[in-house]
């Protein structure tokens, strides 16, 4: 996993850097002080190593906190796991988010239009009842004036 | 990096070169600050013997050497550090899209497909807007119509009210009633006419 | 404008004019009033 694949290369980097900086060579850089207090140096060499070596561990354990690495190396390797079946490269930013983030609209205007396409539908319908409505009236009133007219007529 | 790495900055929240800079410098200052210890340690150790002819200039050479055979050894050992973290650890393979960049595979929409959808949901908007003033176009025209019917309902009721009346007098047709009353009121003259001619 | 693209574009371009109807109505009333007065002058000169 990729917690542990950071976890092992960061931890060979430290033991070889440790290797490498080993009594002889720090002996040999110091020789002047070896030669006049050898115990003393390689007290002094050991209690460098081993303060090296703990405040780099708990150094990269604070980058590993400050970044969630734990956390998302372990989702990344998921993630990794569920497109295994994925061999085309997968899409990626085009880099003018403009573009980008416009056809990431695009579940909520396809879901917009179709409740747009509903409700224009809804109210076509109701205004084919209200129009239906509206002529009846309309020809209420026409039959009404046509009565008015006639009772007008009689008279004259 | 020739390569920002974006993607790989979108998923952590920051670019991997920064994560392994991070490493880098964490290893590379406390390297530093050890050897100063060191260094601080040894000339404080010198104190107790004073004849021993040791400067702090030459103490400082040797830590100066030491660490620079540490540096450079270092810069080798992480220089493969970062090829491993940058390739295997702090990066995206090809072919894995992030959740949050599903929709860009389920509807891969080009900018004229996009533009054309956009285009078709304005226009629906629009529609629907018109639909909705028509509607209340509608509904105001029967309340228009409801005031104009009790108008009309209201005069044919004065016509049948005219008519009733007529009725409750015995002149249920007006004009029938007007043309008998005016040939009494001639015969009435006739009669009239007759009693003068005979009174003279 | 709105209404003339929609779908009872035809209905409520061919609204009538309501004002007009009752204004209409206006005019039967007075000529109603003037054959009435006519009537009631001629049944007047009768009596």
């Amino acid at each position: 996993s990729r917690g542990q694949l950071f976890d092992t290369v960061v931890n060979t980097v430290l033991e070889k850097l440790v290797a490498a900086g080993s009594y002889e060579r720090f002996a040999s850089c110091y020789r002047c002080f070896y030669k006049l207090q050898p115990e003393m140096t390689r007290s002094i060499y050991e209690e460098f190593i081993f303060q090296l070596q703990a405040s780099i561990k708990e150094e990269i354990q604070e980058v590993k906190k400050e970044g969630k690495l734990e956390l998302l190396f372990d989702s990344l390797d998921k993630l990794v796991e569920e497109a295994k079946e994925q061999q085309e490269p997968a899409w990626r930013p085009s880099g003018t988010p403009e573009e980008d983030a416009s056809s990431a609209m695009v579940p909520y205007l396809l879901k917009h239009q179709s409740y747009l396409r509903r409700v224009l539908k809804e109210k076509e319908k109701d205004n084919k009842q209200l129009a239906e409505a509206v002529l009846a009236g309309r020809g209420r009133i026409k039959e009404l004036q046509q009565q008015i007219q006639a009772r007008r007529e009689a008279w004259e | 990096s020739v390569n920002p790495m974006a993607y790989e900055a979108q998923f952590f929240g920051f670019s991997p070169q920064t994560c392994v800079l991070r490493v880098y410098i964490a290893f590379q200052d406390y390297l530093f600050d050890m050897m100063l210890v060191v260094e601080s340690v040894i000339l404080k150790k010198l104190d107790a013997f004073p004849d021993s002819k040791l400067s702090p200039l030459q103490i400082r050479k040797c830590t100066e050497k030491f660490f620079a055979f540490m540096k450079e050894h270092f810069n080798k050992l992480f220089s493969n550090l970062e090829k491993v973290l940058l390739q295997l650890v702090l990066n995206i393979p090809p072919n894995l899209l992030l959740p949050e960049d599903k929709v860009h595979q389920q509807y891969p929409y080009s900018r004229e497909q996009f533009q054309a959808l956009q285009d078709e949901v304005q226009e629906l908007q629009r529609q629907y807007r018109a639909e909705a003033s028509a509607g209340q176009a509608l509904r105001a025209e029967l309340e228009e119509q409801k005031v104009v019917q009790a108008e009309l309902e209201k005069i044919l009721q004065w016509f049948a009210g005219l008519e009733s009346i007529c009725r409750e007098h015995g002149t249920s047709n007006v004009k029938e009633s007007f043309t008998f009353l005016t040939q009494n009121s001639k015969k009435l003259q006739d009669v009239l006419k007759d009693v003068e001619k005979k009174r003279k | 404008q709105d209404y003339l693209q929609t779908s009872q574009a035809e209905v409520l371009s061919s609204k009538p004019n309501y004002q007009q109807i009752l204004d209409e109505q206006g005019e039967v009333l007075s000529f109603m009033q003037l054959v009435l007065e006519e009537l009631q002058q001629a049944v007047k000169l009768l009596q």
